[in-house]
């Protein structure tokens, strides 16, 4: 009951977005003038906005697992590999919330954004539609915020990530936090979505096509590109 | 080699 707690308050306390507001929003689209404004922005400058957006969304998860019982007491080693293989899964995970799949629009700088907002990325197109597929699906399960707060936590604490030194200990948080969990899904009566969760690999895989796409930019483009993308992006997948 | 990372996870509940 208090990890459940702990979990919850750390999650609402770092919250970027409230689910509230986003619910409110949802049909608050872009214009189409709005969307070509979009479109015609270089693929650099599109690319940077787009890293600045997920760094965002990262340092809000930084600070969920700070608050999180027993992850700041995992050795620093063991802490920097959880963020750094879980932080953009969870932000997949979180951009459910901010996903209307009714129009599959999704909240992107303060209005719902559409795919073909965000055309001028060039090649990583297919990433956009592979996260917005991504989305919908998890949308399709309509979790509560309590449940993207556990799904939170599970993503980052995972001990199977490889370069642990310490991986009992995680594999020991992670287990509370599952039975909170299921304790959580007993009590509303959600036990069915633990198997209709999307599989894991599908997270994985998501994250490596955004470091594909990323490396397939700095390939195409002079190294100081990067220069103008956050260091926190560039320290976590460059 | 995680700079940023590790200056995040230090600084207090901010």
């Amino acid at each position: 009951e208090q990890l459940t707690q702990n979990v919850l308050k750390s999650y609402h306390e770092t919250c970027q977005l409230r689910a509230e507001d986003l619910q409110r929003r949802r049909w608050d689209t872009f214009s189409r003038e709005e969307i070509c404004a979009y479109q015609k922005k270089s693929m650099e400058e599109m690319w940077q906005r787009c890293a600045g957006r997920i760094t965002e969304a990262i340092q809000h998860v930084v600070e969920f697992a700070k608050r999180l019982h027993g992850f700041m007491e995992l050795c620093q080693n063991d802490q920097i590999v959880l963020l750094k293989a879980g932080a953009m899964e969870v932000v997949l995970v979180h951009m459910c919330r901010a996903f209307n799949a009714d129009n599959r629009t999704v909240f992107f700088e303060g209005k719902y954004a559409s795919a073909e907002l965000f055309r001028s990325l060039g090649r990583a197109e297919d990433l956009i539609g592979s996260i917005f597929d991504f989305a919908q699906s998890l949308c399709a399960l309509q979790c509560s915020e309590p449940e993207v707060a556990f799904l939170s936590a599970l993503v980052l604490v995972n001990a199977s990530r490889p370069w642990l030194q310490e991986p009992v200990k995680v594999s020991r948080l992670r287990r509370r936090l599952e039975l909170g969990f299921q304790l959580l899904l007993r009590r509303t009566r959600r036990e069915g979505l633990l198997d209709r969760l999307p599989p894991q690999g599908r997270l994985r895989a998501l994250c490596s096509q955004h470091v594909e796409q990323l490396q397939a930019l700095r390939r195409r483009h002079p190294p100081a590109l990067l220069d103008a993308f956050p260091p926190l992006y560039r320290e976590l997948f460059a | 080699k995680h700079r940023i990372l590790h200056k995040l996870l230090q600084n207090g509940n901010s």
